[in-house]
């Protein structure tokens, strides 16, 4: 129905524009729709604008700063419908420090209504987390976990 | 809704039954390069569902059973079980606790279960619908797969709209 | 061959005439995100060459010229120079020092230069056939690129090695 | 001229087998032709296996595994056709603490004859450099550089 997808639309752009200035400090965003004269069809596109910067094309972007769009567009969607869990597998590779320690924020806004597990070489995103499994491989080529609660383990290597 | 548990056997690289229980919060998973640490993501998504091959990284389906290593033969069957709480009664079950189980033989065989009952993966689907874990999991974001949302077409996003609608 | 500098004027993010000076061994370029190593990667590209817009992240080759910020206009130009010492006589060309320079317009006129003479952008590629500088560039592995010789096509891998060979 | 390729194909074949090896200890890969049949034509097909695993589809591999046999083909060719300088754009992004040494260990065989540039968020890979660019962006959204050669400089925050 259309109306229904409009009031969703409106309601993850509100939620994006939030979640990019999160992100992008002094940037903008929204989401656009591809048709507008044809909402039954019309697909979402995503304009986006670091602060400072002028607005192009997304593809122009640096790699950290796609990741970071991707994430704010992700977590819009989680705000509006939330999952009972969420799974990211290495989301933050692309990151330098600073923006790190603003995706660590936006894990910090859902994990109080939802389980999330983060797979991460990162030591800052494990000091983040309530509880740490480790996996591992031996020679037999068989995995196997460690399970450790954050208190008992000191993070060394990865 | 929450995750109470995740048991493997035979899918991946987790030849031995392994059991992950989860805590409230973030749990963080880390470990080598090939430790077997995105294979737990691919057990979520199989076992909630997931048909693509591919999204699994895999060329066939029979890749996610455990084909051996120098040291083990290949195993005939990968398992995996998801055991969720529903005191909130989300899904709309009559089970406080409830555990979908999916099954694969080298035959190319599969067996479903809700609770230890046989059932078919319409049935899973059916239940798990309403949940937010249904299809599209859009809450599980694959390795390297990030960058995806940014290249895909405005239709694609637009799916990811409704789902959460 | 070595690299002795980069210069870079009105190129993607470096609006300000720029130069990058080479020594041998290793260099490494740090910065936040966004701040534009991978743009002095996409330059070194550009002035070797690069035909595909898409190679350089871009729509159209008008995309790599500074499209102004919030606080500056847009430029009419983008300027690349490249200058390598050509002492061990690896180009085939009469001096020690060769400067590469290549010049694009807003009205998407080009203008190539080889130490500061007028030439076409055949006459670079020409020049450059032979050093492992040209056509290909396997020498440079851009971001979020490296897996693509995995997933690319046999045919794909086998113009690589010809290109080495 | 098929000799010619045939003749590249084992060299890098070769090459290849000896920087997986070096990059999987214990572990195996080659190259194939896809169309043995038909040299003219064939393409080139890569098998990998790593230490203690089965040989499987490259699919499989996880993402450091395979940043590491991309890694292994890529050197495989430089050894045989050197470059001038080579540029490396965040390569080792995917990649635990040891097999960033490992990555680290290949860079020093090729550093002698050919120079470097590598784009990195990671101090490690830093520490192998002789001289250092730093390239910031304020808020006029224009690019700018710091030239430091190492020995001046101490590694704060990327
Ligand atoms: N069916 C299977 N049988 C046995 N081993 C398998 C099977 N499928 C995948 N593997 C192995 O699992 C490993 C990949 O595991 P996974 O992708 O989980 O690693 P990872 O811990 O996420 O590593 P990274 O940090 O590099 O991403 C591969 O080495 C692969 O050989
Ligand atoms: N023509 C242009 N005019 C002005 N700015 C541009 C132009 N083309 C690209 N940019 C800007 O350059 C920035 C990207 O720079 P670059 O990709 O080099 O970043 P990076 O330092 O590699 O970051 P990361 O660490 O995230 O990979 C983008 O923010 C983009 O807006
Ligand atoms: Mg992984
Ligand atoms: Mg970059």
């Amino acid at each position: 129905m259309n109306a229904k997808f409009v009031d969703t639309f409106e309601l993850v752009n509100e939620g994006f524009q939030k979640v990019f200035e999160s992100l992008f400090p002094g940037g903008q965003a929204e989401l656009i729709l591809s048709e507008p004269d044809d909402i039954a069809n019309s697909g979402v596109d995503i304009i986006a604008q670091p602060g400072g910067k002028k607005l192009q094309r997304l593809s122009l972007l640096s790699g950290g700063e796609k990741s970071l769009v991707a994430l704010a567009f992700s977590f819009a969607i989680y705000q509006i419908k939330p999952s009972p869990f969420y799974i990211l597998d290495e989301v933050e590779a692309a990151l330098d420090d600073i923006n790190l320690q603003r995706f660590i924020s936006l894990v910090h806004k859902i994990r109080r209504d939802s389980q999330i597990l983060i797979v991460t070489h990162q030591r800052r995103t494990m000091e983040v987390a309530d509880s740490l499994y480790g996996v591992s491989m031996q020679a037999d080529g068989v995995s196997r976990l460690i399970s450790q609660k954050f208190s008992e383990v000191t993070v060394g290597t990865a | 809704m929450q995750l109470k548990s995740l048991t493997l056997r035979g899918f991946k690289s987790f030849a031995e039954r392994t059991i992950l229980r989860f805590e409230p919060g973030v749990t963080a998973i880390v470990g080598p390069n090939g430790s077997g640490k995105s294979n737990i993501s691919d057990a979520v998504m199989w076992v909630l569902g997931e048909q693509s091959a591919r999204t699994l990284r895999s060329g066939s389906m029979e890749d996610v059973i455990f084909a051996g290593s120098a040291a083990r033969p290949a195993l005939g069957m990968a398992e995996v079980s998801l055991t969720l709480s529903n005191t909130d009664g989300t899904l709309p079950i009559e089970f406080s606790e409830v555990t979908i189980t999916r099954r694969l033989y080298r035959s190319g065989e599969s067996d479903y279960y809700i609770n230890n009952s046989p059932c078919r993966l319409l049935d899973i689907q059916e239940l798990l619908s309403d949940s937010g874990l249904g299809k599209g999991l859009y809450s599980i974001i694959g390795q390297g797969r990030l960058e995806e949302i940014l290249s895909s077409k405005p239709e694609e996003r637009r799916i990811l709209l409704e789902e959460a609608a």
